[in-house]
């Protein structure tokens, strides 16, 4: 019987992109392309807003679920223009 | 479509641009010409032009740079972001920055240029095939001495086409040692190096000293990137090695074992345990064409648009045949307007009149000359130096005492001619010095000793004198013409050359200047200079020198055995 192949990931030196966490990465998508206003925001919000993923989600032309799911998380990990979405 | 809050957008519908530094990733001429092309895009359907400046300011400063790269936005390694750009406005406003740690293509691979070889700089062809073996990148196989090499043609042992691939072995860009290749080793700061380097460097890019010990001399230049160097990692620009050990695995080709990204990568020494010298694997790369031409829209007053299909879409998709999607052209045409006619006529009518024949400044009717017969036995091979050789509607023409041959650009077409000047003509001289084509408006403009004639279509301006440009009056003859962006071209004549602003028939400020000072490598008293596939050819006696548009000396050859190919 043949073992199951049981992948080691391995943290690259250098590595740019760091492993986040799903919500560490919506966060920081968010906020760099100006769906959540970080001038305004107080303090560390653990929770994505919802409104600010259907604003995404809507500006990428997504199902607006207002969820951190699947599609939208794939859609965060494109390769994409560095300009805001929404004017900051 | 969007636009930027306050309808950002220039003032003035003939934007500059300038390309301020290059990707090791592709040549230079293909990167300027994806540029062209992207600033075409919009050019296309609005009135704006676009000029590229070679020095000074202009409104949009174009630039590649990696992570902390000079301003608030960083990049951030391979993929992820791939540039961006300011929308209109003063200084970093209006400028296009574009992230080097991805690897620039058009967007299917690879983009290599060949030098030297046989295959007149053609881009390499993948896969290739050289001894019933295939190629899928540039190779030193079947040489001896590891320079980079690949088939122009899908068949080396059948068509034997072939050219060298960019390597620091061959040449260096930017940088002051003009072009000369990498010295191995060389020191730097006490240290040896076996290898181009970033240590030194805070933009990451690869450099070598040109010679022995850049801390005696301090000749350096970038090293351009090869095909199969690694992205980004800590290794980027090396060479993947093959074999390499990973875990205890051997492995022959890039893996994306150890990642949950998928991307493939390689290590770029024996063993990535003892080493941890890594990068990740070439492929496809990015469209700079694509990429471009979105970011030169935010850099016209476009916000991001929520149309998938359209160019202003924030998210990069590749696309093969690109057309400007309406939603952009309704954006761009709500800041700039429509492209109300051609801005391109082939023959402009600037000179209303019926007649063919106009007077010169000093009103003297100049006259017909009557056609000469030609021999049509006459061969362009038995001429030993032509009067001049130019380009005119992307054909070289070849003068010699009142008749000319032509060469389709396509050179297997073998040359045309002999024809008469004066039948095409009819004003011209028998012996002409000089010849350009405005590439803008198509004037062709004619020069014989101390005149000159202007050529629009049928219609004639001229003789004039050639002070009228503001040369001085000591110039007896101008001898090469280059042009350079929209409205300049360079004269030459003697050991010193001039600029002409070809939309104000003036001299610019600041001529002449010696011609071996910018143009080094070159005979400094050129007899004929014209330009060609964006290349400039410096002519002495029989012999050519080709120089490419990083200003390198790429090529010495004979006018009759490689131009014409006698």
């Amino acid at each position: 019987w043949s073992l199951p192949i049981k992948s080691v990931f391995v943290d690259f030196p250098g590595d740019i992109i760091k492993n986040m966490t799903d919500i560490e990465l919506a966060d920081n998508y968010l906020k760099k392309f100006g769906y959540i206003d970080i001038q305004r925001r107080s303090g560390l919000d653990s929770v994505i807003s919802t409104k600010a993923l259907k604003k995404m989600q809507k500006q990428l032309g997504l199902k607006e679920t207002g969820e951190l799911d699947k599609t939208t998380l794939e859609a965060m990990k494109q390769p994409r223009c560095g300009v805001p979405d929404v004017a900051n | 479509y969007a636009t930027f809050e306050g309808d950002l957008k220039w003032d003035h519908n003939d934007v500059t641009y300038r390309v301020l530094n290059y990707s090791p990733d592709m040549d230079s001429f293909v990167i300027d010409d994806a540029f062209v092309r992207a600033f075409r895009v919009w050019s296309d359907v609005t009135p704006l032009t676009f000029t590229r400046l070679f020095d000074g300011i202009a409104d949009i400063m174009i630039s590649f740079g990696k992570t902390d790269h000079g301003d608030f936005y960083p990049f951030d390694g391979k993929d992820g972001l791939l540039a961006h750009a300011y929308p209109p406005g003063e200084g970093v406003q209006g400028d296009a920055h574009f992230d080097d740690d991805e690897f620039w293509t058009l967007g299917k691979g690879p983009v290599v240029k060949t030098l030297y070889g046989n295959a007149e700089g053609a881009m390499c062809h993948f896969p290739f095939r050289f001894q019933n073996k295939p190629y899928k990148h540039c190779t030193s196989e079947g040489r001896l001495d590891d320079l980079p090499w690949c088939a122009t043609t899908a068949d080396y042992d059948k068509d034997k086409k072939y050219g060298f691939c960019p390597s620091e072995l061959l040449y260096t860009f930017g940088g002051n040692a003009n072009g000369e290749k990498c010295v191995f080793p060389f020191t730097f700061l006490g240290m040896e190096y076996d290898s181009c380097t970033s240590e030194g460097r805070s933009d990451g890019f690869r450099w070598c000293a040109t010679t022995k010990s850049f801390d005696e001399d301090k000749k350096y230049g970038f090293c351009p990137g090869r095909d199969t160097a690694v992205i980004g990692g800590n290794s980027d620009g090396e060479l993947c090695h093959f074999p390499f050990i990973f875990q205890d695995k051997e492995y022959d080709s890039c893996t994306s074992e150890g990642r949950g990204d998928g991307k493939l990568w390689c290590s770029t020494t024996a063993n990535y345990g003892q080493d941890k010298k890594w990068g990740l694997c070439p492929d496809r790369g990015y469209s700079l064409f694509l990429v471009a031409a979105h970011e030169f829209g935010h850099a016209l007053g476009l916000e991001h648009s929520t149309i998938k299909e359209a160019l202003m879409y924030p998210m990069y998709s590749y696309v093969e045949n690109f057309s400007l999607h309406k939603d952009d052209i309704e954006g761009i045409q709500y800041l700039y307007g429509s492209n109300t006619g051609p801005k391109l006529t082939p023959n402009p009518p600037i000179y209303p009149t019926t007649d063919p024949i106009v007077t010169d400044s000093t009103d003297r009717p100049t006259e017909t000359t009557t056609p000469l017969p030609v021999d049509p036995s006459q061969d362009a091979c038995t001429v030993t130096i032509f009067d001049s050789i130019t380009a005119i509607n992307g054909e070289l023409h070849f003068f010699k005492n009142g008749i000319y041959w032509r060469m389709p650009s396509k050179s297997n077409a073998g040359v045309k001619g002999p024809h008469a000047i004066s039948e095409k003509w009819p004003q011209l001289p028998a012996v002409i010095d000089t010849a350009f084509e405005d590439t803008v408006t198509k004037k062709i403009y004619f020069f014989s000793g101390t005149k000159f004639w202007v050529y629009t279509g049928q219609n004639v301006m001229g003789p004039r004198s050639i002070e009228k440009l503001g040369l001085p009056p000591s110039i007896q003859k101008v001898e090469g013409a280059l042009q350079r962006g929209k409205d300049k071209v360079l004269l030459f004549s003697g050991d010193s050359y001039w600029r002409l602003n070809i939309k104000d028939q003036k001299m610019d400020k600041g001529y002449p200047k010696y011609t071996d000072v910018a143009f080094g490598g070159v005979p400094y008293k050129a007899h004929d200079v014209f330009q060609y596939k964006g290349n400039s050819y410096f002519c002495q006696d029989r012999s050519y020198w080709r120089m490419n548009s990083r200003r390198q000396v790429d090529r010495v050859g004979n006018v009759k055995n490689d131009i014409l190919k006698c």
